[in-house]
This record gives structure tokens, sequence and C-alpha cells, in this order.
């Protein structure tokens, strides 16, 4: 993790997490709830930051035009 | 292993559509065990870090499954204030530079973008009051300026991302590129009784001078949404001031005799009266606190110098001792580099090194890790930049025991290659691989 929190306990057993089916969620009881822009779309951010593998490439005409 | 099907977020305060200020909470808790996979926060801000530490958590064998191992983790920042500054006057950065390192801003948590827009170098700021400012003193007033629409897609984008955006307006020295678009805004220089043609420093002593900054303070006050501005105040070169007669009889009129810290005052006084008025808080430079000028108890005096007038952590001594909030800078200038691993002084420094009581030290609510444009453009800015900036990202966010260089340099150096597995043109820190850059090659 970077940076370092200021607590975490952590352990060896895992679970697994298949994209096809995970999806971020508003618990019932929260002040934020679907329609929230942040939350909206920081949940697409890491979804795609989480199940893609991008790798750096030089940027691309087309977006240095843009 | 068994499956998680999502995260649950909940978020006790509304928010969603504000803006982050000094004051919000970032705090938040994130579960992951047989019952819960749930995160916690009091603000959507605490919610965006801890998306963040989520992300980084997951990771995959080597047959491509995801997995997340059993974690509790309670966070909350050491500093309110964690910024990056960004010079984009002396080279012009493309707004989606700006935008891209807003985005590994928010992997390492930073929460300001301090934007130094202008500087002698350009004027790429269009301003709708005066856009000859613009027109005459940006490098090219087709391509290398920042419209009103890049301003408020550069806004939106950091709030989206948990991030300030502090806009400096550096006065009354830097400020060359103000000339052509602004005439008579400058003081005009002499030789002897002859002008030179050459121009100093804002003109501090006509009135047209601060009915200028009142229109132009006016409409920055209404496109920047924070609540603070940053006004520099650094570096005033006073030789052009001293060489121009009408400014010598100002002088004398005065009574400040040969004290030319006494006319810098006058007008920073003047100015940040102007910008009060307009109910926004400042940062300035930290001149602005060595030549005494009188500023509001509130002012975040930014400490930028290593050595002079005094060293660094004297000057924290000095700010804090007078009850000034501080922001420290000056060991964390990121354009200075070095041949070898130059991320560990970064990262060792300790930003309550310096003697004081505990209320002096509550008076530092962080720090910037700083990017000046001279040697840096589009081309070059995210290797200097990044993992480097995350240094200081960590120092102002973890608890101040986590000094660890080798623990960080093992972390750091994983960070870098998920920085690179996101798109992120990261710089290495020392010899080694990373398995993401064999996997797509």
């Amino acid at each position: 993790l970077w940076p370092w929190p200021q607590y975490i306990q952590t352990s060896e057993s895992h679970y697994a997490i298949f994209p096809y089916n995970f999806q971020f969620r508003y618990h019932a009881s929260s002040a934020a709830q679907p329609g929230c822009s942040v939350l909206d779309e920081a949940f697409q951010r890491y979804r795609d930051l989480l199940f893609s593998s991008s790798w750096w490439q030089p940027p691309e005409r087309t977006r240095k035009q843009h | 292993a068994p499956e998680k099907s999502s995260l649950v977020i909940l978020v006790s305060t509304p928010g969603c559509n504000e803006l982050p200020s000094l004051e919000s909470g970032e705090n938040y808790t994130l579960t992951i065990n047989d019952d819960h996979c749930f995160l916690l926060s009091e603000t959507v801000w605490g919610a965006l870090r801890g998306l963040e530490t989520f992300s980084q958590l997951v990771w995959r064998s080597p047959e491509g499954t995801f997995f997340i191992n059993k974690t509790e983790i309670e966070d909350f920042p050491r500093f309110p204030h964690r910024g990056l500054l960004l010079d984009t006057s002396r080279h012009y950065l493309p707004l989606t530079s700006i935008l891209d390192t807003l985005d590994v801003m928010a992997y390492n948590k930073f929460n300001v973008f301090h934007w130094h827009l202008v500087d002698d170098s350009s004027f790429p700021y269009d301003s709708f009051t005066f856009p000859e400012l613009t027109r005459k003193g940006s490098y090219d007033p087709a391509t290398h300026i920042y419209t009103a629409q890049d301003v408020k897609e550069v806004i939106e984008y950091a709030r989206l991302r948990g991030i300030r955006v502090l806009a400096e307006f550096d006065t009354p020295g830097h400020t060359l590129s103000w000339g052509p678009g602004a005439p008579g805004l400058l003081t005009p220089c002499y030789s002897g009784s002859h002008p030179t043609g050459t121009f100093g420093p804002v003109n501090p002593i006509l009135n047209s001078t601060y009915e200028f900054m009142s229109a132009f303070f006016l409409e920055v006050s209404s496109v920047f949404p924070d609540f603070y501005l940053h006004l520099g105040g650094d570096e005033v070169d006073f030789t052009c001031w001293k060489s121009n007669p009408d400014i010598q009889s100002f002088m004398k009129k005065q009574g400040f005799g040969n004290d030319f810290k006494q006319l810098e005052s006058f007008y920073v006084q003047t100015l940040l009266n102007i910008v009060s008025a307009y109910d926004k808080g400042y940062v300035v430079w930290q001149e602005v606190f060595d030549n005494k000028v009188k500023v509001r108890p509130d002012t975040i005096i930014q400490v930028w110098r290593e050595e002079t007038p005094v060293r660094y952590t004297k000057e924290m001594e000095l700010i804090t001792g007078a009850g000034f909030r501080a922001l420290l800078s000056a060991p964390w200038y990121l354009n200075h580099i070095a041949y070898g691993p130059d991320w560990r002084e970064v990262y060792m420094v300790e930003p309550l090194d310096f003697k004081g009581s505990p209320q002096q030290k509550a008076l530092v609510i962080g720090g910037e890790a700083c990017m000046w444009g001279e040697y840096v453009d589009s081309t070059n800015l995210a290797p200097r930049l990044w993992p480097r900036a995350g240094a200081v990202a960590e120092r102002l966010w973890s608890s101040e025991l986590v000094t660890s260089v080798d623990f960080a340099f093992k972390r750091l150096t994983r960070f870098r290659c998920e920085l690179l597995r996101r798109g992120v043109q990261a710089q290495p820190l020392s010899v080694g691989y990373c398995e993401q850059e064999f996997e797509e090659t």
C-alpha cells in the first residue's frame, strides 16, 4: 500500500473477486446514493483500474490533438 | 477461496455536489472479512481515499484470478493540506497533462493542486476581464492558453478526485508577462533620468494598479471556488523600483527612507485587503512574512527557502511562533534532481522537526511537493514527478512513525509497477523489473 495507512491488520486468508459480477454498492443507509457523481464516477474509474491491464504507451496522436 | 461480489459503501454525511475544502474529513474504515466487504466514511472524500486503498489491496494470481486478503484498515491523513505545485508558465502544460497528473495525485492521496498558472515567462490564463493579458502574454494565444472551459474542467476533474485547486497569481514580482497586455501596470526602469525601455515588478505607487488588481481578482475569486488563493509575494527585485524617480519621490513622501521592503509591504497589504474583501483567504510565500508585511492572522505562510534567510526549520519555528499556519515546501523541490535514489532525502523529511511548542506544531497544516517548469514539459513531467512525489505524499498522509526507508523502498517499488500498469510513465527507483512489463510485451 502507498501511502501506508494509519492502522492495518491483514492476514493470509483471502477471497476471490470475479470481474464479471463484482460491483460497488451503496449501503441502504448511506447519505450518498446512486446519482452521487463523485462516487458513481469513482466506481467506474476503479472498476476500470482494477480489471483492465493497460500499460504505458506513448501518447497517441489523436489524444494530443484533442 | 470464498468469493466477494461487492464492496458496500456507507457515507454518513451528504456532500456529493460540494467542493473539498481544507476542513474536509478524509478518514475511512475498510473491512474485508468473512462477513463484510465494507467501506465506511464520514464524507465522500474519505470514501474516495478508501476506494484507492481497496484498489491497491486487490492482487492477481499468475492464472489471472483476482483476490483480496482479509484486511482491517482504519485510516486518516496526518495533515489536511497535501499539495503538489505544478508550474504551467515556464513551460506550458497541455490540459491532458494536468488531468493525468490529477489522476496520479489521487492514487497518492494528494488533495491540493497548487496551480502556478502565471509567471514572468507567460500568462496562459485567459482572463475575460483582461483578455489582452493572454493574447499578448502567452506563448501562443491560440494553443498555449487555459480557457474558461479548461479551468472549469480542471476544477471539476479535481473535485471528482477529492482535490482542491489552489490558483496562484504571484505579485508584485514575477509579473513581466503581464506587461504587454496591461500597459502602465509594470514599473518602468530608469538609467539615471532616462527610461531604459525595460520593466520591473508591478508599479505599487499608482491608483490605476489597484483598480486593475481589484477588477482582476474579482474575476479570479469567482472563477476559482476554493476559499484560498495563492498570492505569491516572493523574490521581488527592488532594482527597478530603486531606479524609478517617481517611486523615489513616493518613498520620500511615505517616509519609507530607502527601505524598499516597506514599499513591498504597502503594495502587498493593499492587495491582501482587496482579496479579503472578496471573502477569500490567502496563502503567501515566506518573504511576505520575512519582510514583516502585516497580514490577517488566518494567513497561511508557505516555506520554500532551504537556507536563507534562515534554515527552513528555523523559519517554521518563527512562522508558527508568530501564530501563523505554515506549509512546508523547502525540502520538496522535485525539480532538483540528482543521479541516484533522491526520493530517500525527500522521504526522510519530518515536517514537525523544529523547535516549538505543541501549539506551534499544530499550526503546520501540511506541505507541497513543487515541480517548477524550467526543465519540465509534457514530454518528461510524469517520470520526473512519479514516484518521487509519492515520497512526499506518504510523509504527509502516514503516521510520523512510518519512517523506515527499507520498508518504503519495497512498497514504493511495487507501487511504481502499479503506476505503470495504470498507464503512468513512472521512473524506476533502482535496478529491477516490473512483472506487468513482461506480461504486456
